[in-house]
């Protein structure tokens, strides 16, 4: 799972 | 967070609270596409369904909480407490037209083929074509109430505003999206027509009428 991946906009 | 997102994320919040200000004071949810307003319930379910597992801040947690409600209430309004004031004749747009290539593209086009990466990027494509029910309907009937149109110009404007978020992480926080910015810049273009009459017509005082 490549954890760039957390979306923090809404 | 910067000056950019957090305007646009006003205008969001703008949009939305115009949009029940006109239901409730009105008491009407005429000329709106209870469609559009689906597809935006379905834009925020799919998207905020991380609200409980990753927290962001307690500003990104709140504002996910009131979208996810108040895009629920207004779904509800049209289509149970003013269901009489809706124009379901004037909202004929298909919504599988919509929601099946959205979510062949997002099945197809993603940054991770897992669950939750798939539905926030079908939630991304499908925000970028869920106006388009309400911009036909607006089509069809020739005409929109001015508040309808400030609730418009306030929707294309929050992911304009995004756009310039986009840019400005670009360049400064070396973040960048090509999914989220590519489906946002469709989304903007989607209201360009509708931000020319807005501003030719709107600003002048005159009521959102579509050429004949």
């Amino acid at each position: 799972h490549n954890h760039n991946l957390v979306h923090d906009e809404l | 967070m910067n000056a950019f997102r957090l305007v646009g994320d006003l205008c969001h919040l703008a949009a939305i609270v115009l949009l029940l200000l006109k239901i409730w004071k009105s008491r009407s949810v005429a000329g709106l596409s209870g469609k559009s307003q689906i597809l935006f319930g379905l834009v925020f379910v799919t998207r905020y369904l991380d609200l409980v597992t990753n927290f962001v801040s307690p500003y990104n947690t709140i504002m996910k909480v009131f979208f996810l409600s108040s895009s629920i209430a207004t779904v509800y309004l049209i289509y149970t407490k003013f269901k009489a004031t809706y124009d379901g004749n004037h909202d004929t747009f298909r919504m599988e037209f919509l929601l099946i290539p959205c979510a062949l593209l997002a099945i197809v086009v993603n940054h991770e083929f897992s669950p939750m990466e798939i539905l926030w990027t079908f939630s991304i494509y499908l925000e970028a074509v869920a106006i388009l029910p309400q911009l036909f309907m607006i089509s069809k009937t020739g005409e929109a109430e001015t508040i309808t149109s400030h609730y418009l110009f306030a929707l294309g404007s929050y992911r304009g505003l995004y756009i310039m978020n986009w840019l400005y992480r670009y360049y400064y926080e070396n973040n960048f999206d090509v999914i989220a910015v590519v489906a946002g810049i469709v989304q903007t273009v989607l209201y360009c027509d509708f931000f020319y009459l807005y501003i030719t017509k709107v600003l002048q005082g005159k009521k959102l009428q579509l050429p004949a």
